[in-house]
């Protein structure tokens, strides 16, 4: 028997934002530690790695592990019945072939279900290794989102070019060019406003536009997005979801031919 | 203009 209840259907339904437009299904990884997903967008381009905890959730139960393959599309249209404020149960007996979603609205007058039926997916689960990155760079995930929106005007590529003093966002294209440039913010007020940058070796790396907008889907779920890089390999673009667990895109950089 | 990698040139299946 597997039942998760999250006291706010929203959470779910930013979760599915933040990864339905990489990927059309996905496996869910259920155990007592929790719900863990791993999947690569259609081109092998980009990783999804979320990673949901069980002491996050409002209710949690695992008994017996449990892979369930979701069109997310259809998971999609089931959370779309779903009021924000509505409690959400996800329910599946052990080795079943369908998922029950929940909703119970706050005033526990209204109660609706929907059974979505499991797919068999092909797991294919790459591994990546402890990784000590060159920069990482912790900003406003609203900001990250800006800065990805405009630069996609400008070019397909976006330059992330990291140093001690800051972070510069660049692109180029038949219209001309763009810098953005973020230093490091000496003092701000409230923690998630902040720009900081751990640097052991400056980077300099550029990756697909249409990716990291892709990413920034996730921005509901947090304040502060984390970009963590080293020369010649995947970015890694993390927002961590407050008292529930975190969501990581991994992105293969463009290399020079 | 640069190429756009594979992420499995980098990571391998587990």
């Amino acid at each position: 028997m597997f039942e998760a209840r999250l006291n706010a259907a929203t959470t779910l339904k930013k979760v599915l934002d933040a990864i339905k437009d990489l990927l059309n299904e996905a496996t869910f990884d259920c155990s007592d530690a929790g719900i863990q997903l791993q999947a690569m967008d259609n081109s092998h381009v980009s990783l999804v790695s979320l990673t949901l905890r069980s002491d996050g959730f409002d209710k949690f139960r695992c008994d017996r592990n449990l892979s369930m393959g979701m069109n997310l599309g259809s998971m999609s249209k089931i959370l779309k019945c779903a009021n924000n404020e509505d409690t959400v149960t996800m329910k599946a007996q052990d080795n079943a072939d369908t998922v029950t979603f929940m909703f119970e609205s706050q005033n526990h007058e209204k109660v609706s279900d929907y059974e979505m039926k499991l797919m068999n997916l092909d797991q294919e689960h790459l591994g990546i290794p402890e990784t000590d990155y060159s920069c990482v760079v912790r900003m406003p995930a609203m900001e990250f989102a800006r800065i990805c929106r405009d630069l996609s005007q400008f070019g397909e590529s976006v330059i992330i070019c990291c140093t001690k003093e800051g972070v510069k966002f660049s692109a180029s294209g038949d219209v001309g060019s763009a810098n953005i440039k973020l230093a490091q913010t000496s003092s701000v007020d409230k923690e998630e406003e902040a720009v900081t940058i751990e640097m052991q070796e400056p980077v300099s790396l550029t990756f697909a536009c249409r990716y990291l907008n892709a990413f920034t889907k996730a921005t509901p779920l947090s304040n502060q997005v984390q970009l963590s890089m080293s020369a010649d390999v995947p970015l890694v673009v993390e927002y961590r979801i407050p008292d529930l667990g975190h969501i990581r895109y991994y992105l293969a950089p463009k290399i020079e031919e | 203009t640069p190429i756009q990698n594979d992420l499995q040139e980098f990571y391998s299946l587990v």
